[in-house]
């Protein structure tokens, strides 16, 4: 682990005498080591360890009994203070609230969706089916919906993810449902064509959450898809997925670097009940191992 | 007159930091940059150009050779039975329709085994894709056993002579050990149809896969012998860097590549053309 690691640097740095500046730099690098280990993108990691320097050569770790453990404390706070900093909770405000979810192909919308409708059981919420390219995607809703006993709102054979949602918030608002959660296709941020579409169906819904869904165990990518999604639709929160793996996860670090905007919820399994609320301290120690 | 850029301090340290931002992992970047300066001493080449082509040359021998994977002649066996597995949303089942619509391109009869039965609407999306490539499918209703599924489809692929049978399974993190039981169980109850089967068990990664992509391909290599690597969505911005990691620790070939949504989205695994997705 990390701190046995920094421990070990340590002793050995110990054994030569008094510690130095110098000293803690060749430390920061192992733990660099073990950011990028966790797919911290390697410009975000870099940046961190120069902040965490400053705070590290000061006197407490080079006098300290055990630096090693400083040193950990110090980064682990840094990271816990970069992960939470913009913490909020999705409250519902509006009426209806109008939830919009975006992300790469496969990286949990779909299932999210259940998941929130879940979670908002109480509001009388209705998912917008508007994923109407990949095969069997609405179907795949209509399914969790029946599972969970919450309604779905599809339109058959229509190519129109805005007009979908368009006639899913005119059923919405008419018929009393508190939360409106809209599933889009996965797509590329790369792809011109659909995210103009995501941009246009923005503009038009005026969601009240725009929700950027992020798989746990994606690498150094994470900052190009995060930032292009963000610049283009501003979104208002993140949730990391497939929790319940052994990924890292330094990608939720990048992200909230890159973007500012705070992760959410965290996505630990397949099932309804799936989904926590983001605790950075945790998500923390999972970065360092 | 144009001038070659020429090989400075800074460039193998900005080389490197391409390398990680692929996802090679520090490591196998650290032993590229030192063969390539290996090399720079052994061979005395100054510019860019011959620099970027050895990097090209080095990542070819990390990744090995490419395969005839869609020719009749190179089948192990008749029917030739492909297992996909992979962690959740990766890409095994829209891999599965694509290969089905190189193999049949390709003059062979294809059978697909719809063995996801857990996840909602696995099968119909399964169903879809079949359709599209033109070929048949067994299934059983969702949340059946998988492994009955399976046995069906060997029994049914030797029945109708097919060339090739294809097994969707449902998406599991490595992580799962009853998930990997189940697997486990699917492959016992192939062997019992067909003993040699399946021929090839090819594990799909996702191109943006971090280093956690070497734990998944760890944990499917020991557990359901992992023959093979497909990277999928490599039409991102992701070059798929972790592959040569598994490639070099586990020695698992990448066999295809995915490159899209479409039926026609998918090509063998060229090694050139993966390791100039590295070159700046
Ligand atoms: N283990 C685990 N699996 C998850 C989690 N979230 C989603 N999944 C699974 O990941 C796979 C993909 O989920 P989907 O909800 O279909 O993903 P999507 O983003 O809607 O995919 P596209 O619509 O194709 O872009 C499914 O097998 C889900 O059951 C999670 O937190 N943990
Ligand atoms: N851009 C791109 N998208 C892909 C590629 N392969 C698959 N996808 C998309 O990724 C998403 C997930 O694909 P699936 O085939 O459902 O993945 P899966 O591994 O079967 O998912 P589970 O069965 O839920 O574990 C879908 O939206 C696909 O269209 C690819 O090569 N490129
Ligand atoms: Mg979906
Ligand atoms: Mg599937």
């Amino acid at each position: 682990s990390l701190s046995e690691r920094l421990n070990d640097i340590f002793k050995r740095l110990r054994g030569q005498g008094k510690l130095t500046e110098a000293n803690i730099k060749d430390a920061l690098r192992e733990v660099r080591l073990a950011l990028l280990e966790a797919d911290v993108n390697f410009k975000v990691a870099k940046d961190f360890i120069n902040e965490v320097q400053e705070k590290a050569i000061g006197e407490e770790v080079l006098k300290s009994l055990s630096p090693g453990q400083q040193v950990i404390k110090i980064v682990f706070d840094e990271l816990v203070k970069i992960l939470g900093q913009h913490t909020s909770l999705l409250e519902i405000k509006n009426k209806p609230e109008i939830i919009m979810l975006c992300g790469l192909q496969g990286s949990g919308k779909t299932t999210l969706a259940a998941k929130l409708a879940h979670f908002f059981r109480r509001r009388k919420p209705l998912i917008a089916a508007c994923d109407v390219y990949r095969p069997a995607a609405i179907e795949q809703l209509k399914v969790l919906g029946k599972q969970i006993q919450i309604d779905v709102y599809s339109i058959d054979n229509c190519k129109d993810p805005i007009l979908i949602s368009k006639e899913a918030l005119q059923a919405a608002e008419e018929e009393d449902y508190g939360v409106l959660i809209i599933d889009t296709a996965g797509r590329l941020h790369i792809d011109e064509e659909m995210m103009n579409e995501l941009e246009n169906l923005k503009a038009i819904i005026k969601p009240t959450e725009i929700l950027f869904v992020i798989d746990s165990m994606i690498g150094q990518d994470a900052v190009n898809v995060a930032s292009e999604f963000n610049n283009r639709l501003e979104f208002s929160g993140i949730v990391l997925t497939k929790l319940d793996g052994d990924a890292r996860g330094g990608a939720a670090l990048s992200v909230s670097r890159i973007t500012g905007k705070p992760i959410k919820f965290v996505s630990i399994g397949e099932k309804p009940k799936d989904l926590e609320i983001f605790h950075p301290d945790r998500m923390a120690q999972r970065i360092l191992g | 007159i144009v001038t070659k850029k020429k090989i400075d301090n800074d460039t193998l340290e900005d080389l490197e930091e391409v390398l990680i931002a692929s996802d090679l992992g520090t490591e196998p970047t650290n032993e590229i940059i030192s063969k390539l300066k290996e090399r720079i001493k052994k061979e005395g080449f100054i510019e860019i150009d011959d620099l970027y082509e050895t990097l090209s040359e080095v990542v070819c021998d990390y990744v090995g050779e490419e395969r005839d994977f869609f020719n009749k002649d190179t089948f192990p066996a008749k029917p030739f039975v492909i297992m996909i597995i992979g962690i959740n949303g990766v890409g095994k089942t829209t891999t599965i329709g694509k290969m089905a619509h190189r193999f049949r391109a390709a003059g062979s009869s294809v059978l697909i085994a719809a063995a996801d039965t857990f996840r909602a609407a696995a099968i119909e999306q399964l169903e879809i894709w079949a359709e599209r490539a033109g070929v048949d499918i067994v299934k059983h209703k969702s949340g059946s056993d998988p492994a009955a599924v399976v046995f069906d489809a060997m029994n049914a692929a030797r029945s109708r002579n097919m060339d090739v049978v294809i097994i969707d399974t449902a998406g599991r993190l490595h992580t799962k050990t009853n998930l990997i039981e189940e697997l486990k169980k699917i492959n016992r109850i192939c062997k019992r149809a067909i003993p040699e089967a399946p021929h090839e068990t090819l594990l799909v990664i996702d191109a943006i896969t971090g280093q956690n992509g070497l734990s998944q391909a760890k944990v499917f290599k020991e557990t359901m012998d992992a023959s093979g690597i497909i990277i999928a969505k490599l039409d991102g911005t992701a070059k798929g860097g972790i592959a040569l990691s598994i490639k070099r620790q586990l020695d698992l070939p990448i066999v295809l590549i995915g490159t899209g949504e479409g039926l026609d989205d998918l090509r063998e695994f060229v090694p050139k053309d993966y390791a100039m997705g590295f070159v700046p």
